[in-house]
């Protein structure tokens, strides 16, 4: 662990503990992509298989515990709270999610380190993280505002993208073993989604 | 011990 994945981490947990607590505390998703959430909290599920088969630390299973509760305490909430629901942005979030989930799942049947439903599914989550934020990213731009909080859940996103490429580079210097180029790309891919959705932001 | 970059990260 150092220093650039623990603020990497601490950026993703806020990102998702903020927007799950503003939503609850206003009783509003405005602005908020439905799919996106959706895509997430598959891609937790999918890639945390591991939970009952590889213990790495009691700090990676909580944080796992923690990312697959809160992001489907989300999608709960936005499909299910009588209140919450009213305020989704239906006619704005548009984008053909599912298109992105098989696209993932296909490439995911082609490229992975062992053709194991564990692996398969791994890698299934890395490529569908990388692209999940685009619902988000298309709702922004036909609403054509940024509130306060998906200015603040973006931010916190992008912010977690960024020191997670710098732990990379960190462990890429310091670390002997690292060839895993299927998560690096896919990283760098959905880093510069963020840097497109910042851009989106600040000309705001 | 787990070194085996990234199946040891979130």
């Amino acid at each position: 662990m150092n220093i650039f994945r623990l603020a990497g981490d601490m950026t993703h947990l806020l990102s998702i503990l903020v927007l799950l607590l503003k939503i609850y505390a206003t009783k509003s998703c405005s602005g908020i992509s439905r799919k996106t959430q959706d895509l997430y909290a598959m891609v937790f599920v999918a890639r945390y298989l591991d939970l009952f088969t590889d213990f790495i630390s009691v700090y990676n299973s909580i944080m796992k515990v923690v990312f697959i509760a809160s992001s489907v305490a989300i999608v709960w909430c936005m499909r299910y709270h009588p209140m919450v629901r009213r305020s989704y942005d239906r006619e704005l979030d548009t984008f053909r999610h599912y298109f992105l989930v098989g696209a993932s799942f296909a490439l995911a049947l082609i490229l992975h380190e062992k053709f194991t439903v564990q692996e398969i599914f791994w890698a299934f989550s890395i490529y569908l993280e990388a692209v999940a934020i685009l619902p988000q990213l298309v709702m922004l731009q036909r609403s054509g505002n940024v509130d306060n909080l998906t200015g603040q859940y973006v931010f916190f996103l992008g912010a977690y993208r960024a020191f997670y490429i710098l732990n990379w580079i960190y462990r890429y210097l310091t670390e002997a073993r690292f060839s895993r180029w299927i998560a690096c790309i896919s990283g760098v891919v959905q880093t510069a989604l963020y840097a497109d959705f910042f851009y989106y932001y600040f000309i705001r | 011990k787990h070194s085996s970059f990234p199946k040891d990260e979130l």
